[in-house]
Order: C-alpha cells, then structure tokens, then sequence
C-alpha cells in the first residue's frame, strides 16, 4: 500500500514542476522511509534526484513500490491545485492507478494512470568538487536572465575568490560577479578558480522551482558537470548538468 | 563555446 498526505500541495507542485521542466516520465520508488526518484533527461545532459522523506508528510504508510509516472500529465492535475489544498496521493493497486486527491473546500479526485517505467536504480554520482557555493536562489535566476539577453550557454567561474556568472554572444556580454561578502551568499568554499560554460534553458529549468529565498548549493570545477541542490517543502532536489566543452 | 557532452562522458550510470 501507499498513501500520503501532504499539508501544502503547492509545494509538492513545486517538485513536480522541476522534475517535468526536465523529464516526460518518472518512477517514484516509494518505501516506507519516503519517496525517491532519480532519472536523466532524454539526451543524458541532465540528471534529476529527488529525494522526499517521510517527515515531509503530514501522513504517511507505505509499502515498497515502483510507481511510474506520466509527468507532463501528472503536472497538469497538480496545476489544478489551490492554495490552500491538501494533496493526498493514494495507489489503487487494483486499477493500477495512482489517485492524486486535493483536499479544500470540497474534495477532488483524479486517478492517473501508471506507466510501466522500471526504477532506474542511478545514483547521484558521487564527485568531488573545487568549489562549493551557497547562493541566494533569485539572486543566483537573475544573473542567468542577465546571461540569457546576450547568449543561450552561459559560464559559471570561480576566479580569485569570487562567484562569476558570464556570458558572450556575437556581440554582447553580460557578467554578474558575486564576493564572499555579498548579501547573496551564504557561503564560499574555494578550493581553485574554475570555469565550465552549461546550456542556460537547462539552468534555468532547473532552478524553476526554488523561491527567491531559497538556497541553491552549487558545485562547480573545470569543465566538470555542475551540482545544483536545494529544498522545497522537506524534500531535496538535486541536479547534474553535463557542460559544453571546447572541442 | 564548445560542444553539449553527456553525463554519459564523466561518469557510468547504469
């Protein structure tokens, strides 16, 4: 069996929305510890973890399942959310569906249809990196809508200490340069100056779902791909980008 | 720029 309650269904849209910017399917491998998910994008540039413990719900049971979702599907029930909607997601084992249950004035049920999508059993690999940033979130989304005026990739450096967001197109650059001090960072762990240069469309889905003040940590090395984590609502997120690479 | 590499490239994932 599996059943969860979560108090704000908004925040659980929030994932959804991250994960489907990302991914058409996904398997949510539920136990009774929580649910997780890992999975790569189709052209196998980017990698989305999830992670959602079971103190994230306001309830939870669960036995262990795979349950493979239609995300583009599922993402449209989850807009039907309202603010103040409970999400309750149940298994029909039975039908074979997934009921997504939202909990306001009255009481509105859909049952999604399971897709047959095995858990992909991927794990974040587990590198090391130069560099660790702890960046405000809206200041970090604002530095890629600069980069996003002049070009569609976009550099991510350390250099002497600082955090440089930059970007070159045929005619124009943009930079945003963030120091230790700035009332955006929580903190810098430098070990070495870095630069990797990543597709801006996947950065920016990516951090679609954090708020403006929520934290992003982000990794970084020399044509490494980059980490990206945060947490919405209890749950992780993280996410691995494959860079661009002077041949 | 350069050119779009994979995850596939850095790591074997499954």
């Amino acid at each position: 069996m599996f059943k969860a309650v979560i108090s704000e269904a908004k925040e659980f849209k929030k994932i959804i929305d991250a994960a489907s910017n990302l991914l058409d399917e996904i398997c949510f491998e539920v136990s009774e510890d929580g649910i997780k998910a890992r999975a790569m994008d189709p052209s196998h540039v980017a990698l989305v973890s999830m992670d959602i413990p079971k103190e994230a719900f306001e309830e939870y049971e669960a036995d262990v399942h795979d349950i493979g979702i239609d995300l583009e599907a599922f993402k449209k029930i989850m807009n039907r959310a309202k603010a103040k909607d409970k999400l309750i997601l149940e298994l029909d084992e039975e039908k074979n569906k997934l009921n997504v249950i939202f909990k306001g004035t009255a009481r509105r049920k859909f049952a999604l249809a399971l897709y047959d999508v095995s858990s992909s059993n991927l794990q974040v690999p587990d590198i090391e990196y130069p560099n660790e940033i702890l960046i405000k979130a809206g200041a970090f989304v604002d530095a890629l809508k600069d980069a996003d005026l002049v070009n569609d990739h976009v550099a991510l450096k350390v250099d002497d200490g600082k955090f440089i967001i930059y970007a070159k197109g045929d005619l124009n650059e943009s930079e945003t340069i963030f120091e230790e001090d700035s009332e955006d960072i929580i903190s810098m762990n430098i070990g070495e100056n870095a630069r990797s240069t990543f597709n801006l469309e996947y950065l920016k889905d990516m951090t679609k779902a954090a708020s403006s003040d929520d934290i992003l940590k982000i990794c970084i090395g020399t044509d490494m791909p980059v980490k990206i984590e945060y947490d919405i609502g209890g749950a992780n997120l993280t996410f691995l980008l494959a860079p661009r690479i002077e041949s | 720029f350069g050119k779009q590499v994979t995850l596939d490239d850095f790591f074997t994932i499954n």
